[in-house]
């Protein structure tokens, strides 16, 4: 998170973090993102985030044994503090494509229930009408993620570094939903293949310094319902622009959640 | 002479025919044709000395044993007869026919040629004689007759009675009706019925007659014909026939075995009884306090069973088994198979628990009986009741635990979403 600031113990109870320790392969494959509790056996988060290192373009899902999940978590260098979760299964949007990041959503069974409690809480999904229809221009919105948050880090660093987690207490920034057609402006003009489609949303400030980045993937992007007070997440960390973090003009892309809720409610039940 | 003629059919002259007849001649001729015919005899010509009663020269026809015409002369007169055109039919299946002639034939009488054939009988129109005509239904053929019987009924071995086959009659219900077959029609012949009444060892049967009975008898004779016998263990009632009612009979046992038999004569309408059976008294029961017993009656026998029920909201306890019925029968001793049980409040006992929810007794005592009620809850503010319902519950009468929402479903506790405890910084309007 670029920008943004600690956040308080129990503030972002939906808050998941995902870790992937691809053993199969040589040396370990290891990296980490984020994830948002629905309920108290689903997390959602973003495809890339459990989509299988291969140099190909299949889109396969890791393997289940490889992952796992921490929730109530703050400082990760607590992590016995948190509760942790094996996976019972994995659920890849079907439509992800690795190319454009169009359909950036996926499931995470977990194999044990979670309790609820003041660390632990699923966030909503968009469920009324004013939420199902998505993200409004200039509305504010919260992601919180244990991410970069230092622009300066290079790529190599971060892999040298283990895929540790980049900070170590839970940061969250607020961001202004961009309008659409703007987005997709700043990032088609660019050279590079990159398209902005209707399954994603962009956030962030023009003149840039607050953004989400690299370790943040598959966070919830979250927006306060005036009306029921709820917060909703409608939008994942999905993807960026190949500047740095937090540049300016480089926004931030979301994956739609209200686009995607019949997609959860078919392989989580409506529960 | 006698010349015996047995084809079904022939002539017979006179002899010497066409000349004319000897003098101091006598020939019979004996015809026999099958049973099931008799004889038409007719004559074609005619001519025997005339004489007063036809004393000198005449022809005889007999038959068994009586005269069936005797003829002379050539024309009937007030004296004499001869046969003319007519036919001469014998009763059965013979017929003898004599020719006699005196000593004296001057004006050469040529005699007579006479032609016989068998002629079916049709018994079906003649038997009058109940003692031989079909019971039901008689079919003539050429030659002889059949008789077959109505519906439900077969013929007996004299091919003419009909009778049923009713040896095997029997009753097992507590109460029944009797009848001699086809009642009120007239019984059939020659049959030997067989009606028992087989009831559990403890019931006492009991007969009692119609008033009108229709069994043919005897003026002086104890019911020769047909009769009416009653079986009951050690004892026998009977015969009974006639029109006097045999009326009530206490058989003092369980098993009774009615035998009518009836003889290939008599057109007579029968018998009707109707049985019932009781057995040792058993003493009033009391039904059970907050309960009820079904039927009520005034007295109760052998057999006789009731259910014990409760009012709603209480079991019957037998034991320590819950149901919501339980029946005892009148043993044949006289005593109940069961004693009478209580009526329990209903208990739905203690309701199941919610995850990640907890329960309320509406109760000090947190009772679980009949119309108690508990309210369940849920984690606040970490779970919230789904559906959204009381989560009230309240025992029913069948001890089941009930919302008016819900019915016997429980509600779940889901997860709140999206309320951190520590509130986010919501959108600060500056």
């Amino acid at each position: 998170i670029i920008g943004g600031r600690n956040a308080e113990p129990g503030s972002f109870p939906w808050q998941a973090l995902i870790v992937v320790e691809d053993t199969s392969r040589v040396p370990n494959d290891k990296w980490f993102g984020s994830g948002a509790l629905l309920s108290d056996s689903w997390v959602l988060t973003a495809a890339h985030v459990l989509r299988s290192q291969r140099r190909d373009n299949t889109v396969i899902p890791v393997s289940k044994e490889h992952v796992t999940v921490y929730l109530g978590l703050h400082d990760v260098r607590r992590k016995t503090a948190a509760v942790n979760r094996t996976v019972e299964k994995i659920v890849l949007h079907a439509g992800f494509d690795i190319q454009n990041y169009n359909h950036d959503i996926a499931l995470v069974k977990l194999k044990e229930r979670v309790a609820m409690g003041p660390h632990v809480m699923p966030v909503c999904l968009p469920q009324f009408e004013r939420e199902l229809e998505g993200p409004h221009p200039n509305t504010l919105g919260l992601v919180a993620g244990w991410g970069i948050s230092n622009p300066n880090i290079t790529v190599d660093e971060i892999i040298s570094s283990g895929m540790r987690t980049l900070s170590d207490i839970l940061q969250y920034v607020k961001l202004p939903v961009v309008p659409h057609a703007e987005c997709k402006e700043s990032y088609e003009s660019r050279s590079g293949n990159y398209s902005v489609t209707e399954n994603m949303f962009c956030a962030g400030y023009y003149e840039g310094g607050k953004d989400t980045c690299l370790g943040d993937s598959g966070g919830a992007f979250v927006i306060q319902d005036p009306g029921t007070q709820r917060w909703v997440a409608q939008g994942l960390v999905s993807w960026g622009g190949p500047e740095e973090c937090g540049s300016k003009q480089v926004y931030g892309v979301y994956t739609k959640v209200s686009n995607y809720v019949d997609w959860v409610e078919e392989h989580v039940g409506a529960s | 002479d006698a010349v015996d003629l047995t084809d079904m059919f022939g002539e017979i002259q006179s002899p010497n025919f066409p000349d004319s007849y000897p003098s101091d001649s006598e020939v019979t001729w004996n015809i026999s044709v099958p049973d099931g015919f008799r004889i038409k005899l007719y004559f074609m010509h005619f001519d025997l000395e005339s004489s007063y009663l036809c004393e000198y020269d005449y022809v005889k026809i007999e038959a068994e044993d009586q005269v069936l015409a005797t003829f002379c002369g050539r024309e009937t007169t007030d004296t004499e007869q001869a046969p003319g055109q007519q036919a001469i039919l014998s009763p059965g299946s013979y017929m003898g026919l004599t020719f006699r002639s005196d000593f004296s034939n001057e004006e050469r009488f040529t005699g007579f040629e006479a032609h016989y054939t068998a002629v079916d009988v049709d018994e079906c129109l003649e038997k009058s004689d109940e003692e031989l005509a079909c019971d039901h239904y008689c079919h003539n053929y050429i030659g002889g007759y059949y008789c077959s019987c109505r519906f439900g009924y077969i013929l007996h071995s004299d091919n003419r009675t009909c009778k049923v086959e009713c040896s095997d009659n029997l009753f097992t219900q507590r109460s029944g009706v009797i009848t001699s077959a086809d009642f009120p029609n007239p019984y059939p012949k020659s049959s030997d019925c067989l009606y028992r009444v087989e009831l559990e060892d403890g019931f006492f049967i009991t007969l009692q007659f119609e008033d009108s009975i229709d069994i043919e008898d005897h003026p002086e004779v104890s019911c020769p014909y047909d009769y009416i016998k009653i079986k009951a263990g050690p004892l026998e009632f009977g015969p009974f026939c006639g029109e006097k009612s045999p009326g009530r009979i206490e058989t003092q046992t369980n098993s009774v075995q009615i035998l009518f038999h009836s003889d290939n004569s008599g057109e007579n309408r029968g018998w009707k009884l109707s049985y019932t059976a009781t057995g040792n008294l058993c003493p009033l029961v009391q039904p059970p306090i907050n309960g009820k017993i079904d039927p009520l009656q005034a007295r109760y026998t052998f057999k006789d069973q009731v259910v014990i029920s409760c009012n709603p909201g209480y079991k019957v306890l037998k034991g320590d088994v819950e149901s919501d019925t339980f029946q005892i029968e009148c043993l044949k001793d006289g005593t109940w198979s069961n004693k009478v049980p209580i009526c329990k409040m209903a208990d739905c006992r203690a309701p199941a628990e919610l995850e990640h929810g907890f329960i309320t007794f509406t109760s000090r005592s947190n009772l679980t009986t009949y119309r108690s009620a508990i309210r369940y809850s849920c984690q606040r503010p970490y779970y919230h009741m789904a559906p959204n319902v009381t989560g009230m519950y309240t025992c029913d009468e069948n001890g089941v635990w009930r919302s008016e929402e819900l019915g016997t479903k429980l509600p779940s506790c889901q997860p709140v979403c999206g309320r951190p405890a520590r509130p986010l910084p919501g959108i600060i309007k500056r």
